[in-house]
């Protein structure tokens, strides 16, 4: 089992997007796989039509109850895709556990009693776009790290704070953590701007960004608000195809084939 | 002076474009502005070409060592524009105020005592992709609420969740705060989607939602890399003339005219 943390601090640059996606086609291609939703805002939990209610039991239950990983574990629509819910209580986190010894190592300490875990190959967590506690959970959790990236500027400025914080956590709480790849994401080949800020991810991050590209396209956007992933709502789109020659990438990357 | 918060939990919608390009807008109008960085990630400060070095004051200098908001002001490049920035040490400071009595009323209490508030007619805060203490000192302080959205489902998600916060902190701590408007952002008239999010956003919104939309250009994700307000680096493009109708369309709606 490969936990992967889909992370990058700077808002709106295709995290769910990838994390629904990539794990859709790994499940396409054979794999079981399971999505956490760490972000209070659960657009992973609307996108793959679950809704929450103030009765069920959601990633809040786990880091705050001490709820067992097992008991939250849902199915979704895809066949060997799975799902962990969140919801809006989600950013209470950061306050109830401020004082909690070990905070950072919560999420990690309930995979590794997780009984199921030799049943899926994969595990991606869908990272708020902050490096606070949910965030710090899932990289202390995670095997390597996932960066999705708009290919602008604005994206590129947090890049260096985002390596620092990962290179803390590998020093201080998860040694074997890797940056697994950088990913492109919304690249409009149209403009100068996607072109010339990937030229300047090329020689900060070289051997670490990917060879996909997932390029603009509004199916993507559309996905969400039926609740579907690209596969289910429109599989012959750029975005479908985008996501699976990634995930064959990616698959390769870890050795999982 | 009136104080102006641009948020939405919801990461990548043009928070700190707006912030800068209505900022600079109205600047050209003859109005004397200041914006407040509120973003570890520093997007706004970079915006405008400041780069906080280790020495010098940001916003965590105001929020954690009680330094005085006229010692933080800094010029732009734009006539009538001012800035504090921000740096990336502003991400501690969830944590370092976690227990200060009255932590969500500090920069109230710094905006109160600010001694040139009678030379500036805004102040705008740019608020990061959460809800937390920085967010909660910016709703605090502010007259006005701006809700810059992505005409995209998923940004739909988050709008009950904000306005509930906001009706929290009106409660709580700042009666007089009212919601100003929310604008359309990264518009694309060309798909269904954006079309169909407007009008959904109306029905939910109806008298809040701005006349003036947004349109998607790349103008706009290109003058940060400039250090460019878009009056500065394509004065002629959609997106300049876009801030300058809005601009004109919220003066009118403050009353600043
Ligand atoms: N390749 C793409 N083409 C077009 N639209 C996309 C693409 N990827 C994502 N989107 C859309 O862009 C918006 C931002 O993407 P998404 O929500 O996945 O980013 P995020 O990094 O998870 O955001 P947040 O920081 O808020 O968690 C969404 O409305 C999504 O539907
Ligand atoms: N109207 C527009 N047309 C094209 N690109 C835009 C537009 N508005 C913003 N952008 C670009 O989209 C990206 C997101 O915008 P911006 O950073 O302003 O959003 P934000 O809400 O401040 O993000 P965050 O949640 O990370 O603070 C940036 O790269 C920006 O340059
Ligand atoms: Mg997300
Ligand atoms: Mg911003």
């Amino acid at each position: 089992m490969q936990c992967i943390a889909v992370i990058n601090q700077k808002g709106g640059v295709g995290k769910t997007t990838t994390t629904v996606n990539l794990s859709a086609a790994l499940a396409q291609m054979g794999y079981r796989v399971l999505m956490l939703d760490m972000d209070p805002q659960a657009n992973l939990t609307v996108h793959v039509d679950k809704r929450p209610d103030l009765e069920s039991h959601t990633m809040t239950s786990l880091l705050v109850e001490d709820e067992p990983l097992a008991d939250l574990v849902q199915p979704t629509a895809t066949e060997r895709l799975f799902v962990v819910p969140s919801d809006t209580s989600l950013a209470g986190v950061e306050q109830v556990l401020a004082n909690r010894i070990g905070r950072e190592t919560i999420l990690r300490e309930a995979l590794e009693a997780f009984p199921q875990a030799q049943e899926f190959d994969f595990v991606l967590f869908d990272c708020p776009p902050s490096l606070g506690v949910l965030s710090a959970n899932a990289l202390v959790a995670a095997d390597r790290v996932l960066i999705p990236m708009q290919a602008q500027y604005l994206s590129l400025q947090g890049m260096a704070k985002l390596v620092e914080v990962i290179q803390l956590v590998q020093k201080r709480l998860n040694p074997a953590l890797q940056i697994g790849c950088v990913l492109p994401c919304m690249v409009d080949a149209r403009t100068n701007l996607s072109t010339e800020v990937l030229r300047e991810i090329d020689t900060h991050f070289g051997p670490l960004l990917a060879r996909s590209r997932i390029r603009n396209n509004v199916k993507l956007a559309e996905a969400p608000s039926f609740g579907r992933t690209i596969f289910e709502h429109a599989a012959d789109s750029n975005g479908a195809r985008d996501y699976e020659a990634f995930a064959a990438e990616f698959a390769a990357m870890v050795g999982a084939a």
